[in-house]
């Protein structure tokens, strides 16, 4: 038996929307500490890790760990037909192959339940060791969005560069180049307008501004944005869900070979 | 040249 009960139904809503073009079809965990999702592209160069934490959830139940393969583009489908304001509760029966998310207006006044089919998924899950990076730039997400949105304008691939003068975002393409530096700013009146830049080491690497532009789809799930950088491992750009957990993306570089 | 790296060539499938 599992029910999930969230008041702020509009975040599951953007989650949804944050991962569903990167990933056709994806396995749910859930267990009694909350659920988690990890899949990659197609083509095996991003991965999406989504953690919700049962501690988000205005009544949580999970009686044994169970997972459920969902078709990330039929659940958009569904959950686009809660309000924003709605509480979403999502249910499952052990054995069974359906998925019920029910939809509550705050007034109570009109309850809608979808049933999804679930699906068989063959999910290649990958072992992710935590890392100490060399660089970990935190800045506005819709700083990072417009960077990202900018740059596509230009160029097929961004070169992100983080030294102790800053963090510079570059491109080139047929029309020109284009490069912004962002410098660390701690001195504004918002926290989540702050750019910080935690260096160890000065690091540059190459990324498909496509995969970029597509993890920017998460922006409206946080005011901010991490950014983590080593020379040998994925560029992990992570947005956090409030008190509740964070969607992940990472992105394999382009490297010389 | 510059090659586009894919996720296995990071980590190990579990």
């Amino acid at each position: 038996m599992l029910e999930l009960r969230l008041v702020q139904g509009s975040l599951l809503k953007k989650v949804l929307e944050s991962i569903k073009d990167l990933v056709n079809d994806a396995n749910f965990d859930f267990s009694s500490s909350g659920f988690s999702l990890q899949s990659m592209d197609s083509s095996h160069v991003a991965l999406v890790a989504l953690l919700l934490k049962s501690e988000g959830f205005e009544h949580y139940r999970c009686d044994r760990n169970t997972s459920m393969g969902m078709n990330l583009g039929n659940m958009s489908k569904m959950l686009k037909c809660a309000g924003n304001d709605d509480i979403i509760t999502i249910k499952g029966d052990d054995g069974s192959d359906t998925v019920t998310f029910m939809f509550e207006s705050p007034t109570q006044d009109k309850i809608a339940d979808f049933e999804m089919k679930l699906m068989d998924i063959d999910s290649e899950h990958l072992g992710i060791p935590e890392a100490e990076y060399h660089a970990i730039v935190k800045m506005p997400s819709a700083e990072f969005a417009r960077i990202c949105k900018d740059l596509a304008s230009i160029g097929d691939t961004v070169v992100i560069s983080v030294t102790k003068e800053g963090v510079k975002f570059s491109t080139r393409g047929d029309i020109g180049t284009a490069n912004i530096v962002l410098r660390q700013n701690t001195t504004v009146d918002k926290p989540e307008d702050a750019t910080v830049i935690e260096m160890n080491e000065p690091v540059s690497m190459t990324f498909a501004l496509r995969y970029m532009n597509s993890f920017t789809k998460a922006t409206p799930l946080s005011n901010t944005v991490t950014i983590s950088m080593s020379p040998d491992l994925p560029v992990v750009v992570e947005y956090k869900i409030a008190e509740m957990g964070y969607v992940r993306f990472y992105l394999a570089p382009k490297m010389e070979e | 040249r510059v090659f586009q790296k894919s996720m296995f060539d990071f980590y190990q499938e579990y």
